[in-house]
């Protein structure tokens, strides 16, 4: 299987920012904000068919690290894929 | 599964593949990504075929990318993001990560054929599905030497193309599928083909591509769709149990990029759209096309430059809608300027393979966009039409 990186905590917002479960465009302060990755973290856990804990476990961050496809999981804002 | 919202009118899409991996042969990538295509071919209404005309427009282009490739989604070397896909709003291209180990058949690397029908149905307006067993989970499952779609992926492709109609066989096709569209709902129970009118005397009055995504043949008072082998089943019907007030006997057909279909005669013309006649046809040709005469022997849309041609004896007539007067004074010019093609012509087609195709009697002569002459190819050209169009 292709080799995996490591994904750290700052590099697991950037996943979840990257593939649609956290809008990084969203300014709120610090508790708010993180309600929202807690939540950003539990849609992830219930799309993949994980335990929905809302914490960046084992399980959690394992599935981070598998090769996946660079398409957006939750298409909402997709504003970054601009018409070709 | 889910739909992203989007999904492509037309039902033969055409796709090239413009950079290529360089751990594999090119052979062997045209076979993957040509099943990756077959995997949604075989249960939706939908077709694809490559071409390799250099500068023609396809549907679907497939690159083979490193790093920051012009779409602001670079790619990250070997593992983490494999590729990612356009939807069909989007423009529909498919962006493989030139870095990964892209294998074939094989447990080790990545799986070239799975990330490419992966990757397609995304092409085609499928978004993630969490059904974790479904080839449009967003996670690479690694190779699975018996693949086959789930339901999810079956359901999801035909909630947005329907199922496959059944009378285009499921095989990988030598020659480009011509089409896999859905007929006016008015069509008649199938009777059983009968080609030996077009067999015995394959001379046309008009052929057309139109937008339900077949070829269509027209012949005295029937007509005929194409498939990749040939007519089509419970072929011919006459023309005007399907096409309303069309007369029989037409000059020529062509149809234009807004998927509008238009239909010569003498000094009149009709246009249908989406297979339905509109209403006010037929017009006199003066009136939509000044300057053509009537009478023509055929018309086609010439690849090359997306424009009207008209031709007739020995002339032709090119009509650009964006000028005015759309034929400019030039005009008519011989048609030796197009070397190699005949005058007196029955029929012109350019086919959803970005080729145009000129029919005169029993032959056909294929053109040469980039040489602007009849290919030079062996067998050589004129061909045969009965044997290669119609399957005779």
């Amino acid at each position: 299987a292709p080799v995996v990186a490591p994904v750290s905590d700052t590099s697991a917002m950037m996943y979840l920012s990257q593939f649609g479960w956290l809008d990084p465009s969203a300014r709120k302060p610090g508790s708010a904000a993180l309600l929202d990755i807690r939540n950003a973290v539990k849609d992830f856990q219930s799309f993949a068919g994980l335990n929905q804990t809302g914490e960046l476990d084992d399980e959690t961050l394992q599935l981070m690290n598998m090769p996946r496809c660079g398409v957006r999981d939750k298409i909402g804002h997709d504003a970054r894929r601009k018409k070709r | 599964y889910a739909l992203q919202g989007s999904r492509w009118k037309v039902r033969d899409l055409s796709y090239r593949i413009t950079k290529y991996p360089r751990g594999l042969k090119t052979a062997d990538v045209d076979r993957e990504i040509s099943q990756a295509f077959q995997i949604w071919e075989n249960v939706a209404n939908i077709s694809f075929h490559r071409v390799d005309t250099v500068g023609s427009k396809v549907h679907i282009e497939i690159r083979f990318e490193k790093g920051e490739h012009g779409d602001g989604d670079a790619f990250d070397g070997e593992g983490g993001t494999l590729a990612h896909a356009y939807f069909p709003v989007y423009g529909g291209d498919a962006h493989f990560d030139e870095e990964e180990k892209w294998t074939i058949e094989s447990y080790r690397g990545t799986n070239l054929f799975q990330v490419a029908a992966h990757e397609f149905g995304h092409s085609l307006g499928l978004s993630h599905s969490d059904v974790r067993s479904s080839l449009m989970a967003p996670f690479y499952r690694g190779y699975h030497p018996s693949f086959k779609l789930d339901s999810d992926d079956t359901n999801a492709i035909q909630a947005l193309y329907g199922k496959r109609i059944k009378s285009v066989p499921v095989t990988t096709t030598k020659r480009p599928i011509i089409g896999a569209g859905n007929f006016p709902k008015k069509e008649t129970p199938s009777t059983p083909t009968d080609k030996s009118k077009l067999c015995d005397d394959p001379k046309i009055d008009a052929i057309a591509h139109m937008a339900d995504g077949f070829t269509y043949v027209f012949k005295g008072s029937d007509f005929y769709r194409l498939t990749e082998n040939g007519v089509a089943d419970g072929y011919p019907k006459k023309i005007r149990t399907m096409f309303g007030t069309l007369e029989d006997n037409l000059d020529a057909a062509f149809t234009w990029t807004n998927d509008r279909t238009y239909f010569f005669k003498g000094n009149k013309y009709w246009r249908f759209t989406d297979m339905t006649m509109d209403t006010g046809y037929p017009k006199d040709i003066s009136d939509g096309f000044e300057g053509i005469p009537a009478n023509i022997d055929t018309a086609f849309v010439w690849s090359g430059n997306g424009k009207i041609y008209f031709f007739k004896g020995d002339k032709y007539w090119r009509f650009d809608p964006s000028r005015r007067p759309p034929v400019s004074s030039g005009y008519p010019k011989p048609i030796s300027n197009w070397e190699g093609v005949p005058n007196n012509l029955d029929a012109a087609l350019r086919y959803s393979n970005g080729h145009t195709y000129f029919f005169r009697a029993n032959k056909y002569w294929r053109f040469n966009d980039r040489n602007f002459a009849v290919d030079t190819t062996d067998p050589p050209f004129p061909r045969n039409t009965a044997q290669w169009w119609f399957g005779c």
